[in-house]
């Protein structure tokens, strides 16, 4: 479909992307983690996007089988939601997924 | 106003209550650390409310400052959103508050 066209060109081009949603605060953390590691991550705030919002977070259950913000990926892979993500820095392996996405 | 009312009510017949969204895991983190503490708190969940819900959170901004959820509340008394309770609990200081108002 289209919206998943859009959806593998903004993975395609951007070495991380967080699909959010502006008032939530698991959405906040994981965007302030990347600014914090000198990684500015793009945003797609879903509920600024009027009806293509909920569609964009269908597209990308049927692409990551997650249906939740937010939702991380690095180097175009799908790395999970903000506990995930979270965990991955505790564990020391995110600023390594970032240096091969090309990041910092 | 009633809404107003309403929550007073609320407040005074219940030693816990949190205002809440089903889908926000701030929220839910906060109704899960009351329940692994042993205490069950009344809640409230303003996205199940149809129209009542923003109005309920207007209300509650009105009596506490706080626009947000989780908004939780404590012995009647206003205790903040989910990072305020989990610093509390970290500082050993939320049981007390719980033994306060009569909980476990
Ligand atoms: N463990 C997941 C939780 C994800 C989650 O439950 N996200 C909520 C918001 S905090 C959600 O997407 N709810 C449904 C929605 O907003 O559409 C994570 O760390 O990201
Ligand atoms: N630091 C606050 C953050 C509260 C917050 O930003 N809550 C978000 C949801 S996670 C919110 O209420 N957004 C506006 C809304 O949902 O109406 C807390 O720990 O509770
Ligand atoms: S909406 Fe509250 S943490 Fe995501």
């Amino acid at each position: 479909s289209r919206l998943e066209d859009t959806v593998k060109k903004t993975l395609a081009e951007n070495p991380i992307v967080v699909y959010s949603k502006t008032w939530c605060s698991y959405s906040s953390e994981v965007k302030s983690l990347f600014k914090r590691l000198g990684a500015e991550p793009f945003v797609v705030e879903l509920d600024e996007l009027g009806p293509q919002g909920p569609q964009l977070q269908k597209v990308l259950e049927r692409l990551t089988g997650q249906h939740t913000v937010p939702n991380v990926f690095i180097g175009g892979k799908h790395i999970g939601g903000c506990t995930d993500t979270v965990k991955l820095y505790r564990q020391g392996e995110l600023t390594s997924l970032l240096s091969e996405a090309g990041v910092k």
